[in-house]
């Protein structure tokens, strides 16, 4: 295993996951960690969100997951931010799954992968698509920790608890135990519902909370402008609540 | 084909497409028309937005799909909604496509299936999950139209040119042409952004833009009260919006 390896997962869609994995990268760089993120996702979200254009790569983590002679050295690419680097996806992850699906040992074939480049790192964040695919559980695999991005909505609920169950599993049948953080994201105390929402997550989640990203227009607008909020609008609420979760990732008191 | 099969899709997550199939089915109905809403989410969103246990359900969208011997009439099951009814969905889905794309002629099952009952219904509506797979290509086969929720974000670009691909792939190879309508979701018009981003939207899309649907908490709310807004929040934005939509729907010259 990477010696800390993030999955940012959550099968609902659009709850965060690519803002989270973007943002947070950034923040981690500014914490003096090396870091690798890894677009796991066939839209590509987080290798837009860099300026770069995911046809531009002759392999990708779609040839990392289904070739066996391609090795994570030869996909890593750079982000144009110093100590950042990124292994883009394309579009061909859509029909991954299949091919993954007939491999032997095929929920391992990333972490087997990245364990050769995991010296070159020290936190490598992993950006799920909405979905619990075997590209999903090749991420779990590789990783210590799960990062769980929740919006403050009804349908979050049976989100997590879909997910959870994936959890256990993943611990039952390969022994592999995740620290698991809730994270809520587009915060706003102002709605009422959103009030009661997190007191809920609170009671429910206790210790396994992290605190919240709170609603940030200059969120939305980073990958406009290619850049991390923690580079490109450092003094926002987005930048300065993703520079808080990178701490409290790091901290030793957290690690599980 | 269906008399009128509407799918709502876009591979982009968390855009509306439930919200959309939840509260479109609930105006369409306000309308007088008979609607059967299926479920093709292996989260079953549109399932416990009606208050009903995917798992209560012995046969669901998944064995429409993947069972030669499941009929559309042996999984269409009520949703306390007078002229309504769904097809739900549960977790298994989650590994259909694999199964899928074994069968032959595996994009026009759903087709074939709902032509059966197709007389019982004047609009099909198909909840897609955020991919392309196979099972959403089943559900564009399937359907005269598509309705595609935009949010006015950065990712929107990316996902409708992927999305675009799509229908252009399935005119080439399968002569199957869709009238594609373009929803923007979540507007508020008081963010400049949103303003910037909707003008772009209607010199790209021109007469395939459908009028907006504006931001409402109601909308957010009604899954929570297990019935579309049109009846929990009948005074609400969310609610006249949605009636709005399905005037524009039915409308004869829209017809495409
Ligand atoms: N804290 C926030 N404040 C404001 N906007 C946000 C925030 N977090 C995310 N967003 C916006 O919400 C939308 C969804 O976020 P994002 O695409 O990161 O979610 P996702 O979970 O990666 O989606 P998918 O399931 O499609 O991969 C984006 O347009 C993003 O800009
Ligand atoms: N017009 C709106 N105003 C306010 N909230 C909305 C609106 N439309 C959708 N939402 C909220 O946005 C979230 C995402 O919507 P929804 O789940 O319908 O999207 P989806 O595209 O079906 O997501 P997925 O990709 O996971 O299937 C939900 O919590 C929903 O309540
Ligand atoms: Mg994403
Ligand atoms: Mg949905």
């Amino acid at each position: 295993r990477v010696r800390k390896g993030i999955s940012v997962v959550n099968q609902k869609g659009g709850v965060g996951k690519t803002t989270t994995v973007f943002n947070l990268a950034g923040a981690l760089v500014l914490e003096g960690r090396r870091v690798l993120a890894v677009d796991l996702d066939a839209q590509a979200s987080l290798t837009v969100s860099f300026g770069l254009d995911p046809s531009s790569y002759a392999r990708t983590s779609h040839d990392l997951l289904t070739d066996d002679n391609t090795s994570a050295a030869d996909v890593i690419a750079a982000t144009g931010v110093d100590g950042l680097d990124i292994i883009p996806a394309d579009i061909r992850l859509a029909s991954a799954d299949v091919l993954l699906r007939e491999m032997i040992m095929r929920e391992r074939i990333l972490s087997t992968k990245l364990e050769k480049i995991a010296d070159r790192y020290d936190v490598i964040l992993f950006d799920c698509p909405p979905n619990l695919s075997t590209i999903t559980i090749n991420a779990l695999v590789a990783s210590t920790e799960a990062v769980v991005p929740m919006e403050t909505q009804f349908y979050s609920i049976k989100a997590v608890d879909d997910l959870t169950r994936t959890f256990n599993l993943l611990a039952a049948r390969m022994n592999h135990h995740l620290a698991v953080w809730m994270l809520p994201t587009k915060i706003d105390l102002r709605i009422k519902l959103t009030k009661e929402f997190l007191i809920g997550m609170e009671a429910n989640f206790k210790d396994r909370m992290l605190t919240s990203i709170r609603t940030d227009a200059n969120l939305a607008k980073a990958p406009m402008v290619k850049e991390p909020a923690v580079f490109s609008f450092p003094a926002s609420r987005g930048s300065r609540d993703y520079r808080r979760i990178a701490r409290e990732l790091l901290a030793p008191v957290r690690a599980a």
